[in-house]
């Protein structure tokens, strides 16, 4: 995973550096003070590079805290196995956000939608029956001022 | 030409070369920290030997001739560990989505598959519009058939009560006890004709 | 630059979200 990579990483540049910075090399730049003193020169070397590790990993660690790389990288390491089947370039961010947001608005317009379908369609029914009713209706008092008609016309 | 590598910015909260950059002067600033600590321990020793004939300023020179070489090596070493993090770790690859984006794998819409889709939307508000009015009208008109059926119900009823008052006074066929009754007073009147002559 | 980086990065990752919030409160007022 990431963080391991990390850590290998860091402590493969920490090795070489301390590698580089061989006691050879520090005793023959300090080869004065060396050939006075060849005991001190050595523990002086040998705190330095301890210091300079430490010093390396306790910023490194800081670093880690600060930015939580350790969650990071492992959600990181999780999302690209879940993309690992993919074969073309994923979407990126065009730089023109109103474009970018349509397609986060568009799964709610299509709820959106449906529901409006769903609402209209029970509407038309409802109405689709009321007219029924109503057409029922007008037939209804046709009939009834025809009756009144008839009787009334009898009387006459 | 800069790589901003803003997807991974979106990803981490921070750009991956500021990262970088941070540790790389963190770990620059300790180089040079402990190599003036180095340098002064030694000087301090160097005071305790009164007859040694190193000067300080020897010392100042071994110590740029060391942290010259420690610092070329740092830097290569730096640049090869900030190429490897740079791709390995605090990259993003090309075919890798972020789950907030998710959304645009499911749903490419393009600006006119949007116009279409919001176009449909507001064509369905009209017609829902349309259709609650319409159901408004048809409820109102049913209230009004309501009232007027009642009132044709009621006339109906009252010629059903005219006709129920003629047949409780035995006049079932209203149009034949007309008949009846106007055959009746004709006879009446004959007879009342007839009753006036033999009288005179 | 890195700032800008940061900021443009933080909003796309932020604004879809409250504008959606804002766009679904807009529907869901509508269907009430």
């Amino acid at each position: 995973g990431r963080a391991q990579v990390f850590a290998a990483v860091v402590d493969t540049f920490l090795e070489k550096l301390v590698a580089a910075g061989s006691y050879q090399r520090f005793a023959n730049c300090y080869r004065c003070f060396y050939k006075l003193q060849p005991e001190v020169t050595r523990s002086i070397y040998d705190q330095f590079i301890s210091q300079l590790q430490t010093s390396v990993k306790e910023e490194i660690q800081e670093v880690k805290d600060e930015g939580n790389l350790d969650m990071l990288f492992n959600s990181l390491d999780k999302i690209v196995e879940e993309a690992k089947n993919q074969e073309e370039p994923a979407w990126r961010p065009s730089g023109v956000p109103e474009e970018d947001v349509r397609s986060a608005v568009v799964p709610y317009l299509l709820k959106h939608r449906s529901y409006l379908q769903k609402v209209l369609k029970e509407k038309e029914e409802e109405n689709q029956k009321a007219a029924e009713s109503v057409l029922a209706g007008r037939k209804r008092i046709a009939e009834l001022q025809q009756l009144i008609q008839a009787r009334k016309q009898a009387w006459q | 030409s800069v790589n901003p590598m803003a997807y991974e910015a979106q990803f981490f909260g921070f750009t991956p070369q500021t990262c970088m950059l941070r540790i790389y002067i963190a770990f620059q600033d300790y180089l040079f920290e402990m190599m003036l600590v180095v340098e002064s321990v030694i000087l301090k020793k160097l005071d305790g030997l009164p007859n040694s004939k190193i000067s300080a300023f020897q010392i100042r020179k071994s110590t740029e001739k060391f942290l010259l070489f420690m610092k070329e090596r740092f830097d290569q070493l730096f640049s090869k560990m900030e190429e490897v993090l740079l791709q390995l770790v605090l990259s993003i690859p090309p075919k890798v989505l972020l789950p907030e984006d998710k959304v645009h794998e499911q749903y490419p819409y393009s600006k006119e598959q949007f116009q279409a889709l919001q176009g449909e939307i507001h064509q369905l508000q009209q017609q829902y519009r349309a259709e609650a009015s319409a159901g408004q009208a048809l409820r109102a008109e049913l209230e009004e058939q309501k009232a007027v059926q009642a009132e044709l119900e009621k006339v109906l009823q009252w010629f059903d009560g005219l006709e129920n008052i003629c047949r409780e006074h035995g006049t079932g066929n209203f149009k034949e006890s007309f008949a009846f009754l106007t055959q009746n007073s004709k006879k009446l009147q004959d007879v009342l004709k007839d009753v006036e002559e033999k009288s005179r | 630059l890195d700032e800008l980086i940061v900021e443009t990065a933080t909003k796309r990752k932020q604004c879809p979200k409250k504008i959606l919030m804002h766009a679904i409160q807009t529907m869901k007022g509508e269907q009430e």
